[in-house]
């Protein structure tokens, strides 16, 4: 399903140069759930971030359902974010002048799907994230932890085949981030691919394999029983 | 040294109305150390905003060091603020178009301290941080957790009397929000006032108090023992 090879990005802005990733190796099964842990800085973002497309390595390559996803332009990557991938955003990136609502319903905007249906879709994934009463709020007016689980919304609402967190629950009180953790086992169950970076150790223990990254390497793979 | 009596806080803007506080008390003794702690959405960051001086109260009063902060123009809080309070933002809000050292300086502009000064004291300060091989970087070249931390660093580079931290160790690995909360509880024991909105109940046992909170009202004071 996913398969990267020698995977390196750097950098290079001239004033600044940072070896983000180097020679990252990993492959994941479809429908795997795969936690990704290391410190602040070790290069989980960056890596997330090529796996989404939203991204390019420096070198190495990267296949996605043995579409190499290199030798794609920047419409066939988009066209592949939208049809295959949900992302969740560290920093959540919420369109900010408009409400939670609609900020939800953007990816079905770009997958065609029409108003009422979209408008349906986005409810029922605000009141699954427990949002349905701020549906009307825009970003300034939610807290850190709602703006998240919008961004969580938004991100699962066209149902996507792979999905990728960035630390999802980095902002959420324990209750609402075992929510989160039940929304996206129970999509994992169905058969998503789930990659989920997390700080957090009792967080990655949903996973059923982490891998753990320091200075952009990945340098240990961990299997955890049946979750 | 900080009184909060009957304290409300309603957002209205026509579309939205929220009771984002409703009828909290609290007083804080200069040094302590407090946590607070609640649900997503529950108004920690609204009180931390008020105690700041960065919004105002819908009803009830706010005094600091005996000053009735009600009755401050804009000018009276904006000196209060740089004077004596450090803030760690729940979002970070670093200025996009600086580097992180130029971040670290901004208080320092806003207190008057010369430019030797301030090139020398954000150095030490992001080292304090673990940032100094990224001082050059601007925000969108940071990672999450390191974006963070150039908010700390800007928070206490003035050595405030009080210290207000929304969240400060949402986005870091253990390891980092160990050592960041080393250097908070250092300056507590200078004798700075800590006031730390925290999910996680790790850290809030740092602290010598938490304060719970739930549908914006104060619900249960919990003293720890000496941390
Ligand atoms: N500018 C605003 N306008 C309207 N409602 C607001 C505004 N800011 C916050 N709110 C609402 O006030 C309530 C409290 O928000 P607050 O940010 O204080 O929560 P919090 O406890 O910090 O949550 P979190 O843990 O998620 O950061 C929430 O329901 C939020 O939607
Ligand atoms: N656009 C950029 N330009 C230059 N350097 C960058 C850029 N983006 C990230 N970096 C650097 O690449 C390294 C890895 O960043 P990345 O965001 O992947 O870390 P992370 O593991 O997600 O960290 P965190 O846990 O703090 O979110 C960091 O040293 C960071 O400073
Ligand atoms: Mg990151
Ligand atoms: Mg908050």
């Amino acid at each position: 399903m996913i398969r990267v090879e020698h995977l390196t990005k750097v950098y290079d802005t001239g004033i600044v140069r940072v070896q983000a990733l180097t020679d990252v190796n990993l492959e994941v099964r479809k429908g795997e759930f795969l936690a990704v842990m290391g410190p602040s800085g070790s290069g989980k973002s960056t890596l997330l971030n090529i796996l989404g497309c939203l991204d390019r390595a420096t070198s190495g390559s990267y296949h996605l359902e043995g579409i190499p996803i290199n030798t794609l332009d920047e419409n066939e990557l988009a066209h592949i974010r939208n049809r295959k991938i949900g992302f969740v955003f560290q920093t959540f990136n919420l369109l900010p002048r408009m409400d939670a609502l609609r900020n939800v319903e953007v990816p079905m905007l770009y997958s065609g799907v029409g108003p009422r249906e979209r408008r349906k879709r986005a409810w029922e994934a605000l009141e699954k994230v427990g949002l349905a009463d701020h549906a009307l709020h825009r970003p300034n007016e939610l807290s850190g932890g709602q703006r998240q689980r919008v961004a969580i919304a938004r991100a699962l609402v066209n149902d996507p085949d792979i999905i990728l967190a960035d630390e999802p629950t980095g902002n959420l009180d324990t209750r609402s981030g075992l929510e989160i953790m039940a929304i996206i086992q129970g999509l994992n169950r169905q058969g998503a691919t789930v990659i989920l970076v997390t700080h957090e150790h009792e967080i990655s223990r949903h996973a059923q394999r982490v891998v753990h990254f320091r200075d952009g390497r990945l340098v240990r793979t961990e299997v955890i029983a049946e979750p």
